[in-house]
């Protein structure tokens, strides 16, 4: 039968894609409604994987990765015009999109309270995908994947285990995590090393860092109690994250150059390096007002 | 809040169509799309400094691929590779190259229900930088294929 959450005709697509897909709100706990897009498959939509994918954040939009990395609708830049993906990934599944938690994206709660953290986002999570399960009884027995990056290397795991403990009947397969953030430790201390190994500290720097934030056998750059550590630290966060290298990444370049002074991005800063107060030094002084 | 070095223009244009927001079944009392939103960023509350519990416990039911882009530096592939191998599972053949359109794609190491796999020369977002790659490594996961 019909469902009114089907898109019929997506503006700025010339032709119509032959596979189903639909956008609408599926019901998480209290008043929250999360915006979900699901694209059917291209090929065997009956029998082929249903994927759900996260983007992360925390607070981040998962059209994104529909518009501009894995989904079927990908956009020119006069922001109009939809072009299709052949490397889209509903090409062997059928993939919900998934905006989480509310707040983000069109997802929201009537109560306007945007306060959350990873247990009650992973349980309103799992409540939506009941929700959708619902909506489209016909996908319950398809094997089901959970898939997402970035901060979803948080969403994803919390998501698998509700689904684990739960009693919801979802032919849970496995999951999979792109980019992920899987420890903060790890990823602070791992990434000194990239740094250095990718030739963005010089010898002096790196001296510096081992002299103040390693013993003989291991090297704490995360949570450092020597202050030292934290100031050398925060020079190499620089260099990473400050003077127009694209974070996300390195050999790629940043999009609109180098950020303008004292420009802060909370976002992607909120992941590294929580435990210090770093104070970042723009490369490009802000030139003084001429008269 | 936009991250850095991403130019999202499009989508803002695209996304705040009222043609487009029509068509996605979006009701006009919600807010208009963003990227990312600061006021869910700022009150987020994180309460786990690891996974590695959830992995410990899922890998005993659940297939588990973690893939990095190797040039990523927000969450870059040496952390996530630590990661894996703190889980102590163990280790099915060598690590090795894997391949698309004839070029190696990355590196990949299977464990016990996990693959570890690198996307050589993407970032971040790996559909996005190696699409053709991801698709492939994608595909046979869910597949369950080397």
């Amino acid at each position: 039968g019909s469902n009114p959450d089907e898109v019929l005709s997506l503006p700025g697509l010339a032709v119509q894609p032959k596979f189903k897909h639909y956008s609408g709100y599926l019901k998480a706990s209290g008043t929250k409604k999360l915006h979900y897009w699901f694209v059917e498959s291209q090929f065997e939509p009956e029998t082929d994987p249903v994927v759900l994918w996260m983007n992360g954040g925390p607070g981040c939009s998962s059209l994104d990765g529909l518009l501009s990395e894995l989904g079927p609708f990908h956009l020119r830049d006069d922001g109009k015009t939809v072009y299709m993906n052949p490397y889209s990934w509903n090409n062997a599944a059928n993939v919900i999109f998934l905006e989480a938690p509310a707040g983000v994206g069109f997802s929201y709660s009537d109560d306007k309270n945007y306060t959350t953290d990873d247990d009650q986002v992973s349980m309103d999570n799992y409540l939506a995908l009941q929700d959708f399960f619902t909506k489209f009884p016909q996908f319950s027995k398809n094997p089901f994947f959970v898939t997402g990056e970035s901060y979803g290397g948080v969403y994803v795991p919390t998501l698998s285990m509700r689904i684990l403990e739960g009693n919801a009947t979802i032919n849970m397969q496995g999951f999979a995590v792109g980019n992920g953030l899987s420890s903060y430790a790890l990823n602070d201390n791992s990434l000194m090393y990239f740094g250095y190994y990718h030739g963005l500290f010089g010898t002096d720097l790196w001296s510096q860092l081992q002299c103040y934030c390693c013993n003989a056998s291991y090297c704490n750059f995360h949570d450092n109690a020597q202050p030292q550590c934290s100031l050398v630290v925060g020079e190499a966060m620089n260099i990473v994250y400050n003077i127009g290298l694209d974070i996300y990444n390195l050999y790629d370049d940043c999009a609109g150059g180098i950020p303008p002074h004292a420009t802060v991005f909370k976002v992607a800063m909120s992941n590294l390096f929580r435990n210090y107060k770093i104070k970042y030094t723009p490369l490009i002084k802000k030139p003084p007002k001429l008269r | 809040v936009t991250p850095p070095c991403v130019n999202v223009t499009s989508s803002l244009i695209y996304l705040n169509n009222p043609d487009v927001r029509k068509a996605l079944h979006i009701p006009t009392s919600v807010q208009d799309w963003d990227i990312c939103s600061g006021v869910v960023g700022a009150q987020y509350v994180r309460k786990y400094q690891t996974l590695y519990n959830q992995y410990q416990t899922l890998v005993k039911h659940y297939r588990i691929m973690v893939y990095n882009g190797d040039i990523d530096m927000a969450c870059n592939f040496l952390g996530d590779e630590w990661f894996v191998e703190s889980l102590k599972l163990d280790k099915s053949g060598d690590r090795r190259e894997w391949v698309s359109n004839k070029q190696i794609a990355g590196f990949v190491q299977d464990y016990t229900n996990v693959t570890l796999v690198t996307i050589k020369g993407a970032g971040h977002m790996v559909p996005q930088d190696k699409p053709a790659q991801a698709l492939k490594m994608f595909t046979a996961f869910i597949k369950n294929t080397p």
